[in-house]
């Protein structure tokens, strides 16, 4: 890849830019992102998500803006557009500027251009942690973010299953891969197990057992945890009320 | 999207090529290509595969061919690739040229020319389908495969929830768009509902119901059916036997 480190030094108001990648599509990471910067705001936090997945961006779905917009509004002489917000958290997506329905048919640099501009064109305001939620694979978009973007560091997400965890090697390789050098926070294993309401001691392994542990131990990444496969998680994405609004449920406290 | 209908009039040795698409990952496409092929091939059709995924290829593992390479041959002058070969389908895939632990870090353009020539550069011999696997989102690979490569059709696999519609419609969008045009030949609901084996009678729609079929009913695309989620369909991917080989199993039916 031709690496540039044409990064920027920072992204004005940003002090921390937090990366959710895998590698794999479907394993979670749009879900994990939205639990983890509602919670992180919980803590007193302010906090901000970009939705950096061009090509299928669910972030409004899962806070319930799908029809919102963002307004506009002058810094120092530049036009910036101001974030939408909803439970505490300040979102950027494409999803705002596009019928959810219509595809985004962008070729590379089309596609990566939109990217840089959620974090270069909005005006973030003394943000702690800035979220990325970033889409499946090791294409323009990933090797952009990585080569022009200041992050701290990257949350690697995946689910048990030997086809899901050949794609997260190849995620972890790109950012350890040379100019780029990202530290890798940790990996979460999603999906591990499901329980059915009426059997509470059962746990049905559907997509295998500990295969994301024994990656992190392999590969030398903290492992940060497991979160089960549980209908309410599902059910409160598409609802827009994230899971983790719920409080003392298990799941909830999973994330 | 430029679209130049530089369609190749088509691939010597080949007869149709049908595309398995979604526009969200992780819904179960390379599952549901490598049984379809297989299925195929068992009613006498001489299959082919090409894992077009070229950031994520998994067509290797779910044959078990991970550590097989195609040999070259001369065809009227020219080098040519001969598939490998499992089951009785014949398999291409960028999977084969790279360690599996390798990220493939290639932006459009290169990621569209290793596509392409997994299709012109592979000696096919009198294959009656031949089954492509594409990978999630809307962007070169799939824009470039629809543009280049004649396709007969696309089959869509979805899940039921929500954040996963919104992906498939904008997939389906693009191949209805203008310039491209490829028909739609059904959609397929994936993971639709899970039961314990304890609990022969309980249907858990972990990912909420009937969300494909409904969609199908309102873009009036054909409804191919639903495939439950079952622990033998992913432990059979992973050890490289896919689920169909398995016979008279329900799930093997339903593909
Ligand atoms: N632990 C879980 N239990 C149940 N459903 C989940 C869980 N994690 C994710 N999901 C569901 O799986 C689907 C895919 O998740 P998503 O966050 O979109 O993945 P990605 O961003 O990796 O494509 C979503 O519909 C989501 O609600
Ligand atoms: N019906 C099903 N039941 C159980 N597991 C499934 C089912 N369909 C797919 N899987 C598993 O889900 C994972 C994702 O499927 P995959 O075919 O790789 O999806 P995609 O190609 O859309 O990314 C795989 O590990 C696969 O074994």
């Amino acid at each position: 890849a031709d690496v540039t480190t044409g990064k920027t030094s920072s992204i004005p108001g940003v002090k921390n830019i937090i990366a959710v990648a895998s590698g794999k599509g479907g394993v979670g990471k749009s879900t994990v992102a939205a639990n983890l910067a509602i919670a992180l705001s919980e803590t007193g936090s302010k906090v901000g998500i970009v939705d950096a997945d061009i090509y299928g961006p669910s972030i409004p779905i899962l806070f319930d803006v799908v029809t919102d917009k963002p307004s506009m509004t002058q810094v120092e002489g530049k036009n910036k557009m101001i974030p939408v917000e909803a439970y505490g958290v300040k979102i950027m997506s494409i999803g705002f500027f596009a019928d959810m329905d219509q595809p985004i048919p962008w070729r590379g640099p089309m596609a990566t251009r939109a990217m840089t501009q959620l974090f270069t064109d909005t005006h973030w305001e003394n943000i702690d942690y800035l979220i990325v939620d970033l889409p499946p694979g090791t294409g323009d978009i990933q090797l952009s973010l990585a080569q022009n973007i200041p992050l701290s560091g990257v949350v690697i997400v995946s689910t048990p299953q030997q086809v899901a965890l050949a794609d997260v090697r190849k995620g972890i390789g790109m950012f350890r891969m040379e100019g780029l050098q990202v530290p890798i926070l940790g990996i979460i294993e999603n999906m591990a197990y499901f329980t059915p309401a009426e059997l509470p001691e059962n746990k049905y392994y559907i997509f295998g057992k500990n295969g994301a542990r024994a990656l992190a131990e392999k590969d030398e990444i903290p492992f940060l945890g497991e979160i089960p496969l549980v209908q309410s998680i599902c059910e409160s994405g598409d609802a827009g009320h994230p899971v983790v609004l719920q409080g003392d449920t298990p799941q909830a406290l999973a994330f």
